[in-house]
């Protein structure tokens, strides 16, 4: 899975998520990402994000609607995309990562998977990584 | 408000031979994206770019380079959401394109509905001019081998890449 976050000049923000699926799925099988509040959420008023990962424990959870409400009630972006992540992994044992913006540009990351590929931009400064802790 | 963006390229057991492929592809992606907000385009155009970017990378599990299913095909899914109006566009099992994202952003803007799925997904990205492309010419070797190790192991993974196994990751 792949998927993008962006904040542009007029404060509006967008979400794209794009997949292939699981390797091995069944013929006809429909996962996280399509599901607007599984796999990707976005709305001005509180931020977007994009998730990716063990699609059947991302749509049971959903996982992107689950960040925007824990930033609406005061979090982070960081820390929502954290207790999120984390909250699913623990309720439901499978793991998953996510990518957050908050409406002010606030950047969230965070995964329970052994490695998640990420990179950002802002303000012109180049970020990115693979492990934990990066 | 000071443009930015933020992209990821999968969640998972990603082995070590994968690693420098996909961070030269997130970054890739994040400067394409970054290139059409600094000219003051839409967030919206701005997450469909870098997802093309990716879906065009055989180190993503998107567009080329998907994983397959138990019949070796590549059924690939795609979603798009504007913040502004909460408007949204989707598109599953989509066979036979390259960029099922752009396919999403045209449901998004031309389509009352939401989500399209199958063959009504594959009519509409006719009628809308999108080309189909040759579903092998979607198909990796990475793809085709990842197959072949799960129909050996049989079951599914705590993650969306590879199996729950101690690969090289620490």
């Amino acid at each position: 899975t792949v998927g993008a976050v962006a904040l542009d000049c007029k404060g509006h923000i967008a979400v794209a998520t794009s997949t292939g699926g699981m390797s091995g799925k069944a013929v006809g099988r429909i996962g996280d990402t399509p599901q607007i509040g599984s796999g990707t959420y976005a709305d001005d008023y509180i931020g977007g994000v994009s998730t990716t990962g063990h699609g059947e424990t991302i749509l049971k959870y959903c996982l992107a609607h689950s960040i925007i409400k824990l930033m609406e009630n005061g979090k982070d972006a960081s820390t929502a995309t954290k207790m999120a992540v984390e909250g699913m992994t623990k309720r439901l044992n499978n793991t998953a990562g996510a990518i957050t913006l908050s409406k002010n540009g606030d950047v969230g990351i965070h995964f329970s998977s052994q490695r998640l590929a990420w990179a950002y931009i802002k303000s012109n400064k180049l970020f990115y990584g693979i492990n934990h802790d990066e | 408000m000071v443009p930015t963006i933020i992209v990821h390229g999968g969640a998972g057991d990603i082995p070590g031979s994968r690693v420098e492929g996909k961070l030269k592809g997130v970054k890739l992606a994040a400067v394409i994206g970054q290139r059409i907000l600094s000219e003051g385009g839409s967030a919206l155009d701005a997450v469909e770019a870098a997802v093309v970017s990716m879906e065009n990378d055989e180190y993503f599990n998107a567009g080329y380079g998907s994983v397959l299913n138990l019949r070796g095909e590549v059924e690939m899914e795609a979603s798009i959401m504007c913040g502004k109006d909460l408007n949204v566009g989707a598109v599953t099992l989509i066979k036979e394109f390259l960029h099922p994202i752009s396919i999403a952003h045209k449901v998004l803007t031309d389509s009352p509905h939401s989500l399209l799925g199958g063959e009504g997904a594959k009519l509409f990205a006719l009628e809308k001019g999108f080309s189909p492309v040759p579903p092998e010419s979607l198909i990796s070797e990475h793809a085709r081998a990842a197959l072949n190790s799960f129909l050996e192991h049989g079951e599914f993974g705590r993650t969306e890449i590879g199996m729950d196994t101690k690969s090289d990751v620490g």
